[in-house]
């Protein structure tokens, strides 16, 4: 274990989904709330740190 | 760790000893809430530098499939797990592919000219490391800290276009993503003497000036190892000796190179680079 307890390489996992309901669109994902988003971080264990968003997509800095 | 969160895809990428597999049943979960399914996973990892401190279920590549195998849907049955080597037997490309094979995908992970290179660099300079150091009593954020090690670094060079979210953590160690259009970036850093290391990971195509991206950041880490791992539709030889070629200048020689083919015709393709001085 590192004296830090920290580990350098990154696990990365990209997961991409498809939907036939268009009112779900243009947004899709990035409809859901930052509450759930914090849920599922909660099972990695992470937190956000830092957000940012523009027309594409959302980016959030995490805790680790 | 980052997370970017698309319209229909989502990218999470995590270190620590952080659980990232555990977020795939609530990813799917609110996704179904939103009316989308679950079309294709892509895990990815290079070897850990303390394997034996990660939590199940990253306690090694077989556990890691064996959850995968178990926690995606069904319908995802074109499945691959590959370990990709190289020269150094602590240095391996972890790669897990899924996908349901009824989708046309060459719309969404990858264009043929679209690529998503991911940069991993061990035995950082020392005294460029040192800038990834807060100062005792600087009296600033993690957000401005962030965005001076961002400006006295040159990170924000690599892509002047791009616009930077950065954080600084106390006492050491930096993440940033960089958007530019739909085109994400991000870096982070573990600047510890002993176990220093950086990542870079972008998106970007064959047209993209990726020669002047890479040389960035070898200046800027100058690490002692760099592996990097490309994945796209279409193999190109040209694009590899080119990204070789751009590196070879600042000391850093191509030691391996393997490549491997997943579902939905992703090609990935490892190099691994030392310094000369090693």
């Amino acid at each position: 274990m590192a004296v830090s307890g920290f580990e350098g390489f990154e696990k990365r996992l990209e997961l991409h989904f498809f939907g036939d309901d268009p009112e779900t669109f243009p947004l899709g994902l990035r409809k859901i709330d930052f509450e759930s988003i914090q849920q599922v971080l909660e099972a990695v264990q992470c937190t956000v740190v830092s957000a940012v968003g523009n027309s594409y997509f959302d980016a959030y800095v995490l805790s680790e | 760790s980052s997370l970017f969160v698309y319209p229909t895809k989502i990218i999470i990428k995590t270190c620590g000893t952080t659980q990232l597999l555990k977020s795939i049943d609530p990813m799917i979960h609110f996704a179904h809430h939103l009316g989308l399914t679950l079309c294709s996973c892509r895990y990815t990892r290079g070897s850990f530098i303390f394997p034996k401190s990660q939590p199940f279920p990253h306690s090694s590549f077989k556990d890691e499939v064996t959850y995968l195998e178990d926690t995606i849907p069904s319908n995802l049955c074109y499945r691959k797990a590959s370990i990709m080597p190289s020269k150094s037997s602590s240095h391996s490309w972890h790669v897990f592919t899924a996908n349901d094979g009824s989708h046309n995908h060459s719309h969404m992970p990858y264009d043929n000219d679209i690529f998503t290179i991911e940069i991993c660099m061990t035995e950082l300079d020392p005294i460029l490391a040192r800038k990834f150091f807060r100062r005792d009593g600087d009296g600033k954020t993690g957000d401005s800290a962030g965005k001076e090690m961002t400006e006295l670094t040159g990170i924000n060079e690599i892509n002047p276009n791009a616009l930077i979210c950065d954080f600084a953590f106390d006492p050491c160690g930096y993440s940033m993503n960089g958007m530019d259009g739909d085109w994400y970036s991000t870096i982070h850093v573990t600047p510890e003497d002993g176990f220093s290391y950086a990542s870079f990971e972008c998106v970007g195509s064959i047209n993209d000036d990726i020669v002047h991206a890479l040389r960035k950041v070898v200046q800027i880490f100058r690490p002692g190892t760099m592996s990097i791992s490309t994945t796209w539709n279409e193999y190109n030889n040209e694009m590899l000796t080119k990204m070789a070629k751009a590196v070879e200048p600042l000391g850093l020689k191509c030691r391996s190179c393997v490549m491997d083919q997943f579902p939905a015709e992703a090609n990935v393709v490892f190099q691994t680079f030392t310094a000369r001085r090693k």
